[in-house]
C-alpha cells in the first residue's frame, strides 16, 4: 500500500511540475510574441514576391530543409508564377550567411556571353532597347547550375523535394496570376508577345490569356520533372539541353550544347563593408553590391535619424542628399564589368567601399542640385538600365 | 527580375536574385521545354567608361554587369540582421538603398521602409520620382535644383523582398507592387 500512495504522489507531483513548465512557456512566448507584435514570426520566415511562393518556401523550412532548400523551391515556384519576371532560362545570384560558421558567400550563376555571337551586336542597342526582343541577346542560361552548387554546398533535403510543390502546382490546375495578367495585356508588350513565339503560351487564338484562365504550361512540368529525376545535368548536359538548343536556333540563337555543358557556377567572397553595428555582405561585381555599399557609405555620414525626417525641411534634406548619391553613384557603374573578361580592372570596384572615397564625396555635397554632369563623373554616361 | 529572402530557424539567412531581364526577356520560348530565354547580352550595350562612349566587344564567358544585388546586413552585437534585395531593372539599387535607410535609420517598420515611394537618378542625372512620392519634398528639391526627368517612366517596376530579424522577433516583408506576401512561423 505504502508504495501504491508514494507513486501516486509523485505522479501528482510530475503533472504539477508539467503544468508549471507549460504555463511558463506560454507566458514567455505570448510575451514575446507580445513584444515582438502581431506581425512577427519567433522561428522563420520567407519573403517571395508572391504569396504561394512565400508559402512553398516556408513548407519546406517546416520540412526540415535548410534556408537554401526553401529559396531554391521559392524560386522554382517564382518561375511559374512571374514567368516574366525570372525563370529557367535566366540567371541567378545568391548571397548565403551560414549562422553556425558566421561565414558569408556569393554563388554567381549570372548567364555569360556564348562562345559565338552575333559580330554586329552592339550595333543594334540603340534600335534594341528597352525591350531587347530576340534570340542575339540571348546569353547562356545560369539559372539551374546555380541551383545545384548552392543545393550542393547547402542542402539538406533531396533535390527532387525542391521541385514537388511546383510540379503540383502547375499539374493541379494552375490558372493564369493576376500580375502576369497584367504584363500579358499591357499595351507595350502585347504587340511583341504576339509577333513573338511566346504566342503559343500565352495567347488564346488572337486573346492574351486572362487572370484566372486554366494554365497548365506542360512542357515545364514535364522539365521541372526531368530535372527533378536526373538533375541539373538533364538540361547541360542531356536531352533537355539539345531540344533547348534546336529550338531556339530556329529562332536565330548561336547558343550550343557546349555553351550549356561549359557553363559554371561560381563561388565567390561577398563585398563586405561596416554600416554602423551592421556588416553589409554584398555580391561583388558584375552584381550591383559595390554600387550599393558606395551609396550607403556615403549617406551613412550624414547620420539621418528619424528625428530628422520629423520636420518638413529635414525630409527634402535627406533626399537631396540621397539625390546627389545616387548622381554620384550612377557615374561609377563602369566599374562593374566582369573582372574575369576584363583583367584590366580586377577590383577597382573594391575603391568604392572606401571611407575615405565617401568622404570626398560627403564634401562635394552642398545644398544645391544643379552641379554640371562633370561635378558627378556623368558626362558621357547614357542609360544605364542594368537589370 | 525577382527577389527571395528567407530566414532559418537557426539564424542562417539566403538573399537571391533571379533576373529575366526586361518583361520576358528575349521573348524567345522553347516549346519542347516551356522554358522562356532572357535577353541577358542586352545588358552589354550599357558598359563604357564615363570618359568614352565605345563600347568594348562581348568576351565570351563574360558575365554582363548587374543591378541585381542579393544582400544580408548583420549586426553580431545585437542579433539581428537584414536580409534583402530586389527587382526592377536599375531601379532595384536605388529601392533597395531607400528600403535599408528607412529601416535601418529612419525609423521606418519593415512593411513601411518597403512601402513607401522612391526616386532614382537617372543616367544623365535627372531625378524620376515613383507615383505619390512625397509631392513636398518634390518641390523642396527643385527648389534645390534639382532637375525633374521630363520623360516620366511608364511603369515603376521595383519591388523589394526582406526579412528583418530583431533579436527573437522575425518580421518578413514583401512588396505590395506585385502583390507579394511573406509567410513564415
Amino acid at each position: 500500500m505504502a508504495w501504491g500512495s508514494r507513486a501516486t504522489i509523485c505522479l501528482v507531483l510530475l503533472g504539477v511540475v508539467l503544468g508549471l513548465v507549460i504555463i511558463v512557456l506560454a507566458a514567455v512566448l505570448s510575451h514575446r510574441q507580445a513584444s515582438c507584435g502581431p506581425s512577427a514570426f519567433t522561428r522563420a520566415a520567407v519573403a517571395a514576391d508572391s504569396e504561394i511562393c512565400s508559402d512553398i518556401g516556408r513548407a519546406i523550412l517546416q520540412q526540415r530543409g535548410s534556408p537554401v532548400d526553401a529559396t531554391i523551391a521559392a524560386l522554382i515556384c517564382t518561375g511559374v508564377v512571374n514567368p516574366q519576371s525570372m525563370g529557367l532560362g535566366g540567371g541567378v545570384v545568391f548571397t548565403i550567411y551560414n549562422a553556425s560558421t558566421g561565414k558569408v558567400e556569393v554563388i554567381n550563376a549570372r548567364e555569360t556571353v556564348p562562345a559565338s555571337y552575333d559580330q554586329r551586336l552592339l550595333d543594334q542597342c540603340k534600335n534594341a532597347l528597352p525591350l531587347g526582343t530576340g534570340a542575339q541577346w540571348i546569353g547562356v542560361p545560369g539559372e539551374l547550375r546555380g541551383y545545384a552548387e548552392a543545393h550542393r554546398r547547402h542542402g539538406r533535403l533531396p533535390w527532387a523535394q525542391l521541385f514537388q510543390p511546383t510540379i503540383a502546382l502547375l499539374r493541379e490546375g494552375f490558372r493564369v496570376p493576376f500580375i502576369l495578367s497584367q504584363f500579358l495585356n499591357n499595351s507595350i508588350l502585347r504587340p511583341f508577345l504576339y509577333s513573338s513565339t511566346l504566342r503559343q503560351l500565352f495567347f488564346n487564338g488572337t486573346e492574351t490569356l486572362r487572370a484566372q484562365d486554366p494554365f497548365p504550361w506542360p512542357a515545364l512540368a514535364n522539365t521541372l520533372e526531368t530535372v527533378a529525376k536526373e538533375g541539373a545535368e538533364a538540361l547541360y548536359t542531356g536531352m533537355l539541353g539539345h531540344m533547348l538548343v534546336k529550338d531556339i536556333a530556329q529562332q536565330g540563337s548561336q547558343l550550343t550544347v557546349q555553351d550549356l555543358a561549359t557553363f559554371q557556377a561560381e563561388v565567390v567572397e561577398p563585398l563586405e563593408m561596416p554600416l554602423g553595428n551592421y556588416t553589409l555582405y554584398s555580391p561583388p561585381p558584375p552584381a550591383g553590391g559595390a554600387i550599393l555599399s558606395f551609396i550607403l557609405n556615403v549617406l551613412k555620414g550624414f547620420n539621418f535619424s528619424a528625428e530628422t525626417v520629423a520636420r518638413p525641411e529635414g525630409k527634402v534634406n535627406v533626399y537631396h542628399h540621397l539625390v546627389e548619391t545616387l548622381k554620384f553613384a550612377v557615374g561609377q557603374r563602369w566599374r562593374l564589368w566582369d573582372p574575369s573578361s576584363h583583367p584590366g580592372i580586377q577590383n577597382i570596384s573594391l575603391d568604392l567601399l572606401r571611407e575615405d572615397l565617401a568622404q570626398r564625396i560627403r564634401q562635394q555635397i552642398d545644398s544645391r542640385g544643379d552641379h554640371q554632369l562633370s561635378h558627378y563623373n556623368l558626362s558621357g554616361i547614357r542609360g544605364n538600365g542594368m537589370g | 527580375t525577382a527577389h527571395v529572402s528567407v530566414l532559418g530557424e537557426d539564424g542562417s539567412a539566403v538573399a537571391a536574385t533571379s533576373t529575366i531581364n526586361t518583361p520576358f526577356g528575349a521573348m524567345v520560348y522553347s516549346p519542347r521545354t516551356g522554358i522562356l530565354l532572357n535577353n541577358e547580352l542586352l545588358d552589354l550595350c550599357r558598359r563604357h567608361k564615363p570618359t568614352s562612349t565605345l563600347t568594348p566587344p562581348p568576351v565570351p564567358g563574360e558575365r554582363p554587369p548587374s543591378s541585381m544585388v542579393p544582400s544580408i546586413l548583420v549586426n553580431k552585437g545585437r542579433g539581428s540582421k537584414l536580409v534583402i534585395g530586389g527587382a526592377g531593372g536599375e531601379l532595384i539599387i536605388s529601392a533597395v538603398a531607400q528600403t535599408i535607410m528607412n529601416k535601418l535609420w529612419l525609423g521606418f517598420d519593415l512593411t513601411e521602409a518597403i512601402a513607401a515611394p522612391i526616386l532614382h537618378v537617372n543616367g544623365k542625372g535627372h531625378v524620376e520620382y515613383e507615383p505619390k512620392f512625397n509631392q513636398e519634398v518634390q518641390k523642396g528639391l527643385q527648389d534645390r535644383g534639382q532637375s525633374q526627368s521630363r520623360s516620366q517612366r511608364p511603369i515603376f517596376l521595383n519591388a523589394v523582398q526582406a526579412v528583418f530579424q530583431d533579436g527573437p522577433c522575425i518580421y518578413a516583408a514583401s512588396d505590395l507592387r506585385k502583390a507579394g506576401k511573406a509567410s513564415g512561423y
